[in-house]
C-alpha cells in the first residue's frame, strides 16, 4: 500500500522486487507497520557521509559523526581524483535515505538517523580503528563497516589489540550496556579464491558477518566463503543482474543517485538496516539477541552449490550463505517477542602443544580435545553459539594448508580454507578462526581438528606447533532453543506487530563517557586534609574533657553523668556537657525544673564556661 | 598534550605508541593520565591522550618538531627502552598502518 514518489523507488528491487516476488528483504510490510527505524541511529564508518544530499539531509545525525582523518566533527567527504570516496554516502542511502522527497530513493530504515565516522580515507592505524569502533557509542547504536583486509587472497589479518578492546567494550559498554552493534561485510575477494576466515573482523563473536547474494540468490563472482558468515542479503552480480539502488554523493562526477552499487559493501548496510528495524520493534535487545534472531529467522532456500548442511539444533548452515537470506518481516516479528538469551557463558582448553608434521593430502593430521560436563560445570555453558580454534602453524607455502572442525554432533566447518594466491612462509602465527555452524548444538563433547597439506610438495613441510580450542555459548538448553524456535514461528504471522503489543523492556545502564565517578586525587588530598583536622579536634576535645575531669574532685564517690531535663531535650537545648556529680539528685528522680545545664552555661545561658570557673560553685554542684 | 583533543588528531603516518597502562595509584581517570604524561616523557615522547573509550590506554607521540630533529630510529629506540621496561606498562605497540579495502 505504501507508495514513494522518488524516482528510483520503483527500480529498488531489494525493498520490492517486482520482476522477481519474493526475491527481496521483504520489508514492505514491516513498514507498513510503522516500523521503519524510529529512534534508533546507524553509523556508517566508512570513507565519509555527505550528509546534505536531500536524501540524507533530514535523517543525519551530527552527533553520531566524526571524521577521524580530518579531526573534526563533520564526516563530509572529500572529493579525490578517482572520484571514490562515494562509497560511505551510498551506504548511508541503503540505510535511511528519506522517502518522499522526489529526490532518489528509499533506505531500508528510513526513520532512522544516519551518522558518519570518517576513517578510511587516509593512512589508518590500530588506535583509529579502536576510536571509531567506539564513537559516540551511547549515541550510535549500529556501526555497519563495509570494509576490511584487502581481500587479495593472500591477506591474513583482522582487527589487532586495539580494535579487538574497541570492539569488546563496544558490545558491553555501548547502548546503555545492550551492546553495540558491529555489522561487517565478508568480502570481495571470490575471484581470488579468498575466505572471510582470514578476515578477523569476520570471525570476531562480536560482529554480524553478512555476505552477499544476487538477485537470483546465487553467490556473486566476488563473494567469498566461510563458516563464520551469519547471514546473506542482495547485492549486484554479473553484469546482467541489477546492482543495488540508493542515494550517492552528488560532487565530482555524482549525482545524487546510483544504480550501480554492489559488493559486499552494498549487502552489509542492508543488514544494518534491517537491525535497526529490529531495535524499533524491541530497543533492548543485546548484541547477542540480534545474532541469535538472524540465526533463528534467516531462511535457507534453494540452491544446490550452497552446500547446505543442517545442525544438530536444526539450523541450516552453508559456507556461501550462512543461515541463509535475512528477512525483514521475520526479523521484526521475532524481534517483537524476543526476551534476552542467558550470560554469555564460555570454555577454553589449555594450549595444546602438538609439534607435529601435516601430511600431504589424501593424509590427514587428526588432533582433538574432549570437553567433559565437568569443564563446563563452572561456566554452565550447554549449547554452542561461536565455536573459535586459536592455531600456531609453520609452512612454507601457508595456503597449501586446509584445516575442517568438527563439532561433537559431527558438523563439519571448513575454517582454514585453501587459497592459491597466499603463498606466505610464515604460516599461521596465534590465528583465531572461527565457526558459527554448530549453534545451538550441545557444548559437551570431543571436538577434532582435521589439518592436511593440498601443496604440490614433495615432502610435508608444515608442522602443527601448537592450538586451542575456545566454545561460546549458553546455558540455554537444547530444549529451551526449540521452545524459542516454536515461539517465533508462532509469531510469524504479525499478530504481535502492533503497538498495543510490547514486552517490557530494562532500561539499560547510564554509562558515562569518562569516569567521573572515581576519586581524583585532589579530592583524595582534600578528604586526607579533613580527616586530620578531624582527628586532631577530637584528640583535643578529648584531652580538654580529661582535663576537667582531673581538675573536679568528686569527693570519693564514683562520678555519674546528671539525667537532662526532657523540656531540655524537647526544646533541644539538651547541649552536650561534662558528666558532673549531682550527688543530691544521683539516684533521684528527674527533676521537673530548669535543666542542670546552667552548670556549664555561662550568665546569658549560651556560652559554655570554663571548667575552672565552676570551681566556686563547687558545693552546689557536686 | 600534544593535541586539544587527543589521539584523534595525531596525523598516523608519523611515530606513535599505543601503550596500555596498568594504574600506578588506584583507578582514579586522572592519576592515569598524569601518570601516562609522566611516562611519555621519560620515554621522550607526549602523551596524546586516552585511545577513544579505552580505559588505560594511551598514545603516546614524539613532541611537535622532535621527530625531525632526531632520527626515526633513535626516538624508537628510547621509547622502546623505556616502555618496555617499566613494570606500569602492561602492554604497548609502536602503530603501524593498517592495509584496508572498500568492499
Amino acid at each position: 500500500s505504501l507508495n514513494f514518489n522518488d524516482p528510483k523507488f520503483p527500480q529498488q528491487w531489494h525493498l520490492n522486487n517486482r520482476r522477481s516476488p519474493g526475491r527481496d528483504i521483504n520489508v514492505t510490510g514491516v513498514w507498513e507497520r510503522n516500523v521503519t527505524g524510529r529512534g534508533v541511529t546507524v553509523v556508517v564508518v566508512d570513507d565519509g557521509v555527505e550528509h546534505t544530499v536531500l536524501d540524507i539531509a533530514p535523517n543525519y545525525s551530527p552527533e553520531g559523526s566524526y571524521d577521524l582523518n580530518s579531526n573534526d566533527p563533520d564526516p563530509m567527504p572529500h572529493p579525490d581524483v578517482e572520484n571514490g570516496n562515494h562509497h560511505g554516502t551510498r551506504c548511508a542511502g541503503e540505510i535511511a535515505a528519506v522517502p518522499n522527497n522526489s529526490f532518489c530513493a528509499v533506505g531500508v530504515a528510513y526513520g532512522s538517523r544516519i551518522a558518519g565516522i570518517r576513517v578510511l580515507d587516509g593512512p589508518l592505524t590500530d588506535s583509529m580503528e579502536a576510536v571509531a569502533f567506539n564513537k559516540h557509542y551511547q549515541i550510535n547504536d549500529i556501526y555497519s563497516c563495509s570494509w576490511g583486509p584487502d581481500d587479495d587472497g593472500k591477506t591474513v589479518d583482522g582487527p589487532h589489540q586495539l580494535g579487538k578492546a574497541a570492539l569488546q567494550h563496544g558490545v558491553m559498554a555501548g547502548r546503555k550496556g545492550f551492546g553495540s552493534i558491529f555489522v561487517v561485510a565478508s568480502g570481495n575477494g571470490g575471484q581470488h579464491n579468498d575466505n572471510c576466515n582470514y578476515d578477523g573482523y569476520a570471525n570476531s563473536i562480536y560482529t554480524v558477518t553478512i555476505g552477499a547474494v544476487d538477485e537470483e540468490g546465487r553467490m556473486p563472482f566476488y563473494a567469498e566463503e566461510c563458516a563464520s558468515m551469519l547471514a546473506v542479503t542482495f547485492s549486484g552480480g554479473d553484469k546482467m543482474l541489477r546492482g543495488i539502488v540508493t542515494t550517492d554523493w552528488d560532487l565530482q562526477k555524482g549525482t545524487g543517485c546510483t544504480e550501480g552499487h554492489t559488493g559486499t559493501s552494498a549487502a552489509a548496510p542492508l543488514a544494518a538496516g534491517m537491525i535497526a528495524l529490529m531495535l524499533q520493534a524491541r530497543p533492548c535487545l543485546t548484541w547477542r539477541d540480534v545474532q541469535h534472531i538472524i540465526v533463528f529467522t534467516a531462511a535457507q532456500y534453494e540452491d544446490r552449490r550452497a552446500d547446505w548442511v543442517t545442525n544438530e539444533a536444526g539450523f541450516s548452515h552453508s559456507h556461501q550463505h550462512g543461515f541463509g537470506l535475512l528477512n525483514a518481516w521475520r526479523l521484526v516479528n521475532a524481534a517483537k517477542v524476543w526476551t534476552s538469551v542467558p550470560y554469555l557463558a564460555s570454555y577454553a582448553s589449555p594450549v595444546v602443544k602438538e609439534n607435529r608434521a601435516i601430511p600431504l593430502a589424501p593424509h590427514t593430521l587428526e588432533v582433538s580435545w574432549n570437553v567433559s560436563r565437568t569443564d563446563l560445570e563452572m561456566s554452565g555453558l550447554k549449547t554452542l553459539e561461536h565455536v573459535a580454534v586459536t592455531v600456531s602453524i609453520t609452512h612454507p607455502r601457508r595456503g597449501s594448508l586446509e584445516l575442517r572442525l568438527f563439532c561433537p554432533s559431527g558438523m563439519m566447518s571448513l575454517i582454514g580454507a585453501p587459497r592459491s594466491m597466499d603463498s606466505d612462509p610464515n604460516g599461521f602465527n596465534d590465528w583465531t578462526f572461527s565457526t558459527v555452524r554448530c549453534w545451538g548444538e550441545r557444548a559437551k563433547g570431543t571436538y577434532r581438528l582435521v589439518v592436511r597439506d593440498v601443496g604440490d610438495e614433495v615432502a610435508p613441510a608444515g608442522v602443527l606447533l601448537h592450538w586451542r580450542l575456545t566454545l561460546y555459548g549458553s546455558v540455554w538448553s537444547p530444549v529451551d532453543i526449540r521452545e524459542r524456535q516454536r515461539l517465533l514461528e508462532n509469531a510469524m504471522s504479525g499478530k504481535y506487530l502492533h503497538d498495543g503489543f510490547s514486552l517490557p523492556c530494562p532500561p539499560g545502564l547510564e554509562i558515562p563517557p569518562e569516569d567521573s565517578h572515581t576519586l581524583t586525587p585532589n579530592t583524595l588530598k582534600t578528604l586526607v586534609l579533613v580527616g586530620c583536622f578531624s582527628i586532631f579536634w577530637t584528640v583535643y576535645y578529648l584531652l580538654e574533657v580529661y582535663l576537667s575531669q582531673r581538675s573536679v574532685p568528686c569527693r570519693g564517690r564514683p562520678c555519674r553523668w546528671p539525667q537532662r531535663g526532657r523540656r531540655a531535650r524537647e526544646e533541644g537545648t539538651d547541649l552536650e556537657s561534662v558528666p558532673l556529680c549531682n550527688g543530691k539528685d544521683a539516684d533521684g528522680p528527674e527533676p521537673e525544673g530548669p535543666p542542670s545545664t546552667a552548670t556549664l552555661l555561662g550568665p546569658d545561658g549560651l556560652v559554655p564556661q570554663a571548667p575552672d570557673l565552676l570551681r566556686g560553685a563547687e558545693e552546689q554542684v557536686c | 598534550r600534544a593535541g586539544p583533543s587527543g589521539p584523534e588528531g595525531q596525523g598516523p603516518g608519523a611515530l606513535s605508541w599505543a601503550v596500555h597502562l596498568d594504574s600506578p595509584g588506584g583507578p582514579g581517570q586522572e592519576a592515569l593520565e598524569q601518570w601516562a604524561d609522566t611516562l611519555a616523557q621519560a620515554a621522550g615522547l607526549v602523551n596524546a591522550g586516552r585511545i577513544g573509550e579505552l580505559r588505560g590506554h594511551y598514545l603516546f607521540v614524539p613532541p611537535a618538531g622532535a621527530q625531525q630533529a632526531r632520527q626515526a630510529e633513535t626516538v624508537r629506540q628510547q621509547a622502546e627502552a623505556v616502555l618496555g621496561a617499566h613494570e606500569t606498562v602492561r602492554w604497548h605497540s609502536e602503530q603501524r598502518l593498517l592495509r584496508r579495502t572498500k568492499r
